[in-house]
Parts: structure tokens; sequence; C-alpha cells
């Protein structure tokens, strides 16, 4: 229930109006709405039950590892009643064609076949927001302080998931078993969305704000 | 910490 609270308002892509539209364009409006999103994602993270809690140094190795799989969950719980369209926001939707056109064609292919798996499950809203905090206190980074403090952070989301589960779906007890197995192809994703945008910074056709490249450095 | 400067201010601040 605090997760599903704490859920940001969505944010709104925002076009530049003075810019004709192009592919140049649908890139430049990503970037800008993922480095929106990524603020929201680490505001967010402090309302976690636990994560204020973590040391400082903690909390950062957390958000550098685990910022793009939560980003890729947001994307994925917009896009779970779509068929065919990528919903980065309200306003901001795009198909193969245009994600092609864009060179954004492996990432499409992978979120669709992310996305595909969540469809096929009905992952619900409560099970998106359990899962994006988990990705977080999951987040593998090598270089943490406290691990026992962090594994006490996954016990409490592990223990609330499982909770939500027996109560929900008591007819499949490996519903929760099979969302954690989920998590190996939400970090390949998560991992192919990195390859492309530092391919896009590389490239320099796109302009990427601070934070966005400082956070995709820490890849 | 110097290199990630803006998220370690984000996450210093309160809000």
């Amino acid at each position: 229930s605090h997760l599903l609270m704490m859920e940001p308002t969505p944010v709104c892509a925002m076009p530049d109006p003075t810019t004709p539209d192009s592919d140049i364009k649908t890139l430049m409006t990503l970037c800008d709405l993922l480095n929106r999103e990524l603020l929201v994602v680490i505001g967010w993270a402090k309302h976690i039950p636990g994560f204020s809690a973590l040391s400082l140094v903690d909390q950062m190795a957390l958000l550098q590892s685990g910022w793009m799989e939560a980003l890729i969950l947001v994307v994925v719980s917009r896009s779970l009643s779509f068929t065919e369209e990528l919903v980065f926001a309200g306003n901001f939707r795009l198909d193969r064609a245009q994600c092609r056109a864009a060179g954004l064609q492996d990432l499409y292919t992978a979120l669709k076949h992310l996305i595909s798996k969540y469809q096929q499950m009905h992952l619900s809203p409560e099970e998106v927001v359990t899962l994006k905090a988990m990705v977080l206190a999951n987040s593998d980074s090598g270089s943490v302080e406290n691990p026992e403090a962090i594994q006490q952070f996954q016990d409490v989301l592990h223990e609330a998931l499982q909770d939500f589960e027996t109560g929900r779906h008591p007819g499949d007890p490996h519903r929760t078993g099979k969302l954690l197995m989920t998590l190996p192809l939400l970090r390949q994703t998560a991992n192919r969305a990195v390859d492309t945008f530092c391919r896009l910074q590389l490239e320099g056709r796109v302009p990427m704000h601070k934070l966005f490249l400082e956070m995709l450095e820490a890849k | 910490k110097e290199k990630h400067k803006i998220l370690h201010r984000l996450l210093q601040n309160s809000s």
C-alpha cells in the first residue's frame, strides 16, 4: 500500500515546438523525458521503506546500478495494455517503425519481449511497484558499505511481495518465484538500453542532460 | 563521489 501511494505522477514528454519532426527530434524528446523520469526515480527511491536508512554511499551505489531497470519497469508498466507501441509517456508512444527509424530497433525488440512476458503474467500495479523497489535493492552493486543492511532491505521487499501473492494468488504458490525469475530478462533489457544510450551519446547526435550522462557513466 | 555529484546532491536534498 505504501509503495502504491508513493507512485509518482506520470511525467509527460515535452517535444521542442521549435524543432521540426524528425528522428533526431524523437531521440531528443526521449532523452529529455528519460532524464526527468530519472529525477523522479531518485526522488521516489527515498520513499521506499528502508532506502533512506541506508548510508549515502550505499544509496548512491544502488541507484547507480539499478536506475535503468527502474526506468525500464516504468515504461513496461505503461505499455502493458498496448500491443504494438512502447509507451514512454501518455503523450509519447513509439511503434516499431518509429523506433527503427530512430535507431532504437534493438531496444524496441528487447522491450517488447519483456513487456509480452509481463502481459502473459497479467502483471498488477502492486507487482510493478514492488518489483521496481526490488530492482534497486537487488542491483548487485559491487561497492556497498553495508551488505547486511542491503540484505535486510531486500528481505523486507521480498516479504511484502510474498505476502501480497499469498493473498492475491493463493492458487499459484509459485507466482513470487515466477516474478523473481523475470529479473534476469529485466536486467538484460536494461543493459541493452544502457548500450543504446551510450552509443547515441558517442555518436553525438543527441544532446543529453548532465544527470543522465552521469548515471550512464556510472554504468 | 566527486564524479557523481548530481546524484549525491539529489540524495542529500531532503525533498
